[in-house]
């Protein structure tokens, strides 16, 4: 069967979206 | 069946990576084109049989990416507790800081994992680090309204 490619793993922005603390 | 060690590690598909692995070693922890090695991928797809395997072989659960991304930010960020309990039984830095700006138990606490948080703070993850935006853990969590967290949090530092 054909595996589909993942996408490159990546971290998350941890504050997006978040007021400035 | 071309697929890299990477993909390969991310299905989870362990018997090509044995074969990859036993006719070249060093794929082992051989680095992509953003420094991320195959135990990367398989804690970032929760490939937590396959993140045993490696570790068993001899992969660095050391090892950064170009940012200072790590296996153990992975796995928490995916909230992979079992790959994060796995992890933490090497000798692992629990308050890694990468350049996006956090640590293991930030992108936990980020994605509301609150046993990748509780596995974090028994390994002595400092509650205390500030995200590059002066956001603390609990800070992080009252602001996200993650009220089982804040006072998951508030219980740890209590108690220390």
């Amino acid at each position: 069967s054909q595996l589909s490619l993942y996408t490159s793993p990546s971290l998350p922005n941890i504050t997006l979206g978040l007021p400035a603390s | 069946d071309n697929l890299s060690i990477h993909q390969l590690a991310a299905h989870g598909d362990i018997a090509q990576v044995k074969m990859h692995i036993t006719c070249d070693n060093s794929l082992l922890n051989s680095q992509d084109e953003r420094g991320f090695t195959p135990l990367m991928w398989a804690a970032a797809f929760g490939e937590i049989e396959m993140a045993q395997f490696l570790l068993e072989k001899g992969a660095d659960p050391k090892t950064f990416a170009r940012e200072r991304e790590c296996a153990l930010s992975l796995a928490s960020a995916g909230g992979f507790t079992d790959i994060v309990n796995i992890i933490l039984k090497h000798e692992v830095d629990v308050n890694s800081y990468d350049w996006n700006g956090g640590t293991p138990l930030l992108y936990a606490v980020r994605g509301n994992h609150t046993k990748c948080v509780e596995a974090l703070l028994r390994h002595g993850a400092d509650i205390t680090f500030e995200a590059d935006s002066g956001y603390s853990p609990i800070a992080l969590a009252v602001a996200l309204g993650y009220r089982k967290m804040q006072k998951l949090l508030e219980d740890h530092i209590l108690n220390l």
